[in-house]
């Protein structure tokens, strides 16, 4: 028996909207420690690894480990029925073939229950090993958007850069090339607005924007983003999910060849 | 040229 209820159901309805795009189907699963999903996109290019801890449900049973094969797109769709307000809880039996997702809205005067089927999904479960990063940048959730969405107007590709100078994005197209340098900035009103470079030695690499520009699906997540960067390591791009958790999307860099 | 990467080499399967 499964029974996850989230106070902050927005929270959940924004996962899947930063995650439905770049993975079809995925297993969901369900712990002592938490609600968890690993999934790569189909092209084994970027994996996206979720976790919202338990202390973060506000009611949190999982009877014993399970894992729900979920269609995302069809979760989105159940979820986007869910209002921003509503407390949503996930509800499922051992080994039941189906979820409910529940909402209910602020005041009690409204409760829905969907069901959606469950799906046997053969995953790969890759293992992920604890790096040092050569660099940090942490930054506005918006700017890094911004920035993806307007280099992607120019070209195919970001190169990030850091030096001491700061951050720099790049890219080259048909039409020219653009640079664009944050540098790191402490001295901000509001901590959301600090850009934050963290750098052990110079790095730069090269990434597919378009993986990139689906990643900032997840910036009404947070409004900051991490990004970490290591030479010849996927890039990871790291929205926290309030205190509960956090959604981190892998990108494999664009090698020589 | 550059050519894209795949995650699995770097990571590996569980």
């Amino acid at each position: 028996m499964l029974e996850l209820r989230l106070v902050q159901g927005s929270l959940l309805k924004k996962v899947l909207e930063s995650v439905k795009d770049l993975v079809n189907d995925a297993n969901f699963d369900c712990s002592a420690t938490g609600f968890s999903l690993q999934a790569m996109d189909s092209s084994h290019v970027a994996l996206v690894a979720l976790l919202l801890r338990s202390e973060g449900f506000e009611h949190y049973r999982c009877d014993r480990n399970l894992s729900m094969g979920m269609n995302l797109n069809n979760m989105a769709k159940m979820l986007k029925c869910a209002g921003n307000d509503d407390i949503v809880t996930i509800k499922a039996d051992d080994g039941g073939d189906t979820v409910t997702f529940m909402f209910e809205s602020p005041t009690q005067d409204k409760i829905a229950d969907f069901e959606m089927k469950l799906m046997d999904i053969d995953s790969e479960h890759l293992g992920i090993p604890e790096a040092e990063f050569q660099a940090i940048v942490r930054m506005p959730s918006a700017e890094f958007a911004r920035i993806c969405k307007d280099l992607s107007s120019i070209g195919d590709t970001v190169v990030i850069s850091v030096t001491k100078e700061g951050v720099k994005f790049s890219t080259r197209g048909d039409i020219g090339t653009a640079n664009i340098v944050c540098r790191q900035n402490t001295t901000v009103d509001k901590p959301e607005d600090a850009t934050v470079i963290e750098m052990q030695e110079p790095v730069s690499l090269t990434f597919a924007l378009r993986y990139m520009n689906s990643f900032t699906k997840a910036t009404p997540l947070s409004n900051q983003v991490t990004i970490s960067l290591s030479s010849e390591l996927p890039v990871v791009v790291e929205y926290k999910v309030a205190e509960m958790g956090y959604i981190r999307f892998y990108l494999a860099p664009k090698l020589e060849e | 040229r550059q050519e894209q990467s795949p995650l699995t080499i770097y990571f590996h399967n569980l």
